[in-house]
């Protein structure tokens, strides 16, 4: 069965889309098969594989609440290996749809199950969340083996880290206690300024083995790509973006068979 | 009675918190009276004004939800003319906690014209969103003359910018007819990508005379500042992010007096 990993950060604009796309595509082309969940109202993910907005018949928001009945589709990407179940806006109802549903935690984990058959060829499922500790976020942590941070090289960043740990800890004992931490990647790292060594100092200080090797620096190419519905590492595989998301799947990899 | 300023954008990490901070501060030095509101439960527009987490005693949390018998409060912070209501993690359950309540679009409404005479004094009320178009943002829409759009210049943050439009209109034939967009202002713009360029000239062919003039610049001193817990303004006034952000304080204020 596969390993779910939910890509996860309160804080707006760390950089989960771009890592949900990218190391989702490092991982396809390194022969794994690889489902993404855009679990976003904004359907980035599902925009930046080349999903127009037209095309999603079958979505998230279906999944969730479609249950009976309907057959899981997901769809093909230009990266071989690599597809996606894509969001769209009434996805952000699904806070207030699910609120009086007793299980509206663990709806999520339940859906997976249930169509367990879908899912089985896949060996990650990757889940990228909105930037709140919402409904949808607590679905994808109840639902997750592991989650992985993004974390901007940023002060006000650093400020939700701990509030994100909390959330993780309320979750894995109240819902899923094999929730354990994938890993915390930083992200758009500055060479050129002080903020990001600082940043990083202070966080292998503090979170040490959790943090990977691999940092992903700030590249515009990266930021550049979901523009032109690909990924990175097809609109520009050299680039110094690309290359970290590379390293980052690599990494991954070796952790997990290391366990 | 205040012109109240939602900051908002459901993209995440787009610049609402930076924005309210510094324009906040810019409005304050021309001698203007300034309340920020945080509405983000991340709390990072009052750790970003100096507010530490043990001194938010009451918050908008308080406001919102112990309105009988509590006199408003509000802090004020390293600029004169400045005061800040803050916010901790517990405003993440608003949500959940206004669900059943009929009235639960127009709380901070009613809160705001109930305790006016807490706020006469002030000419600008500056509500910072969360990255979300959940209940706390439509609440802040629905309280607001006007809303100000910081809009990222990536390709991911104009996805947005429809749905965050279409959701204005609909607050506005629903419940705050007189809700006007304030203006769209570009943030991190980085002369040295032709991408910033690019989503400059398609929202002003798009929005034309909705977006500032003034633009502002990726700089670094605008992110280090929230480190030392003052506005940019005062940890390096002559920065070019200081200068833009007091720029666009002229501006704002030179077109609404011109209304
Ligand atoms: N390493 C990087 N270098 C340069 N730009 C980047 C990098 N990573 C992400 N970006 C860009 O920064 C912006 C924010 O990234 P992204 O949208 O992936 O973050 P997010 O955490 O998914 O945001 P949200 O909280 O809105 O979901 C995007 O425009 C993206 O293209
Ligand atoms: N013009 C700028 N130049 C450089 N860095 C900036 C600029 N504006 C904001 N930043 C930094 O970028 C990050 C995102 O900005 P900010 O937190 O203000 O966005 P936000 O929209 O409030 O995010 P969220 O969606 O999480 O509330 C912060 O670390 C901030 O310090
Ligand atoms: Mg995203
Ligand atoms: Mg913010």
């Amino acid at each position: 069965t596969p390993r779910i990993i939910a890509i996860a950060n309160q804080k707006g604009g760390v950089g989960k889309t771009t890592t949900a796309i990218n190391l989702g595509t490092a991982l396809a082309a390194l022969g794994h098969d690889v489902l993404v969940i855009d679990l976003d109202p904004q359907g980035n993910a599902s925009t930046g594989l080349g999903i127009s907005p037209s095309e999603r018949t079958f979505t998230t928001y279906d999944l969730l609440f479609r249950r009976e009945g309907v057959d899981v589709q997901s769809y093909m990407t230009a990266v071989p290996g690599l597809q996606i179940i894509p969001a769209t806006p009434d996805l952000s109802s699904a806070d207030v749809d699910m609120v009086s549903d007793p299980r509206r935690l663990h709806r999520m984990r339940d859906v997976l199950r249930s169509k367990i058959e879908a899912f089985s060829e896949r060996e990650f499922i990757l889940i990228d969340c909105p930037p709140s500790l919402n409904l949808l976020t607590i679905n994808a942590l109840v639902s997750a083996d592991t989650v992985l941070v993004p974390l901007q090289c940023e002060f006000f960043a650093l400020e939700g880290l701990s509030q994100l740990m909390r959330t993780v800890q309320t979750v894995r004992s109240n819902s899923n206690p094999a929730l354990r931490i994938e890993g915390i990647v930083l992200t758009m790292y500055d060479r050129r300024n002080n903020l990001s060594g600082q940043v990083e100092a202070d966080v292998r200080d503090n979170l040490g083995a959790l943090v990977y090797e691999t940092v992903i620096p700030r590249n515009v190419r990266l930021s550049e790509a979901p523009s032109h519905a690909v990924p990175a590492l097809i609109y520009d595989h050299a680039s110094s973006g690309s290359i970290a998301y590379q390293k980052l799947a690599g990494e991954l990899l070796a952790r997990i068979q290391g366990t």
